[in-house]
């Protein structure tokens, strides 16, 4: 029943686990972790944008703290759009126990048909563990080089926190974070939402969603797509994400079995 | 000794409880008592063997290492014993139906981060603090 894997854990003499064992082994590693049952998520391919940032995110702080001669343990993912991680967001993990990535829960292609020139987008924080301070937050889009404008060509792009969505009339929002982009710029731009995340929070009933605008030079809103901001149908490694840096404030005790 | 002075007692220096343990040691050196004692072993929790592929992003798996070991007499210097544990030692020698020998338990520890999916597919990268036996030692 003993097996040596003639790889990186060659030193690691094995047997393998009954199957009653196994559950067991399990049923201790997640308590250790901290969860109360094993995750299932729907979508896990690795490749979409939020994973590989995390990953990025998971290599620098195992860069720093592994011993010499575990580096191998080190999953390499390819990383098509660099750099993700900003020095910015090295100093926010840092600080932080906990970083967490929130998919983008609109549908794109309905909001397509529903806003032209406004971009929606909605992130369930509900599921964020008790006792867990925000220290950061960011939201995150990639903009694509633009061949068939004007290299010099400026858009501003805004993010708006939607404050009231009234019935039959116009939504009430709350500017954010401001940017300049030129037409020819590629990479992430990246916003800053850590007032409102930390009002989603707080008052879950709040969080009505992020909306984006596109202003071209003379002030008029465009499609977001005229400026090479991806979403929706774009590809996935590049689709538009929220990450939030935690930190823990209070002293968690593993819950008595 | 009875018959020595008070001055010459003050002269020499004190017995240290480290000098009294060496004493216990040499002689129970020759009693065929187990030197099998307190120390790190190796144990790979692997991620990728439990079937979790599908939600741990990284790592694969982790040496987690464990402590096991005697605490006994002869307290070897590997077993880094703390003054407390000395002293514990010596009075289970003495008493060993009641004082329970020296525990063999990590003295440092090292954090791993783990990354992966919650239900809803999120990503979630958490810091681990004091996952990782670096050293044990007896207490």
């Amino acid at each position: 029943n003993f097996s040596v894997d003639n790889d990186v854990r060659s030193s690691f003499i094995q047997r393998r686990l009954r199957s009653q064992e196994r559950r067991e082994m399990q049923r201790e590693i997640l308590s250790i972790l901290g969860l109360p049952h094993r995750p299932r998520p729907h979508v896990h391919t690795k490749h979409n944008a939020a994973p590989m940032f995390m990953l990025d995110l998971y290599n620098t702080i195992s860069t720093d703290a592994e011993p010499p001669g575990y580096s191998y343990y080190k999953p390499v993912l390819p990383t098509q759009v660099s750099p993700m991680v900003t020095p910015q967001d090295s100093r926010f993990l840092d600080d932080a126990d906990m970083v967490m990535s929130f998919v983008n829960l609109v549908d794109q292609d309905q909001d397509l048909l529903y806003q032209q020139h406004r971009r929606e987008f909605r992130f369930d924080l509900s599921r964020i563990p008790e006792g867990e301070a925000v220290t950061a937050a960011e939201f995150r889009i990639y903009k694509d080089f633009i061949q068939e404008r004007y290299e010099n060509e400026t858009f501003k792009v805004s993010i708006y926190q939607v404050l009231q969505e009234p019935p039959n009339s116009e939504v009430e929002l709350l500017l954010l974070d401001q940017r300049e982009v030129w037409a020819a710029e590629e990479g992430w731009l990246v916003f800053d939402v850590t007032d409102t995340s930390n009002v989603w929070l707080v008052n879950p009933e709040q969080n009505l969603g992020l909306h984006l605008v596109l202003e071209d030079s003379n002030g008029q809103t465009r499609n977001s797509r005229l400026g090479g901001l991806v979403s929706g149908s774009g590809p996935q490694d590049k689709q538009p994400f929220m990450v939030v840096f935690f930190k823990a404030n209070e002293v968690r005790f593993r819950s008595i079995r | 000794s009875a018959h020595k002075g008070r001055q010459s007692n003050r002269s020499k220096p004190q017995r240290t409880v480290q000098d009294a343990l060496k004493a216990v040691e040499a002689a129970t050196d020759n009693l065929g008592i187990s030197k099998e004692g307190c120390k790190k072993h190796e144990l790979y929790v692997s991620f990728r063997d439990l079937g979790w592929q599908d939600w741990i992003i990284a790592p694969e798996g982790y040496a987690a290492y464990y402590c096991e070991g005697e605490c006994a007499f002869p307290l070897n210097s590997y077993m880094n014993a703390t003054n407390h544990a000395i002293v514990q030692t010596l009075v289970h020698f003495i008493n060993p139906d009641t004082v329970p020998k020296p525990c063999c338990a990590p003295t440092q520890l090292h954090g791993i981060s783990v990354l992966y999916f919650d239900d809803s597919s999120n990503v979630i990268l958490k810091k681990y603090r004091n996952m990782v036996v670096r050293a044990c030692g007896c207490h």
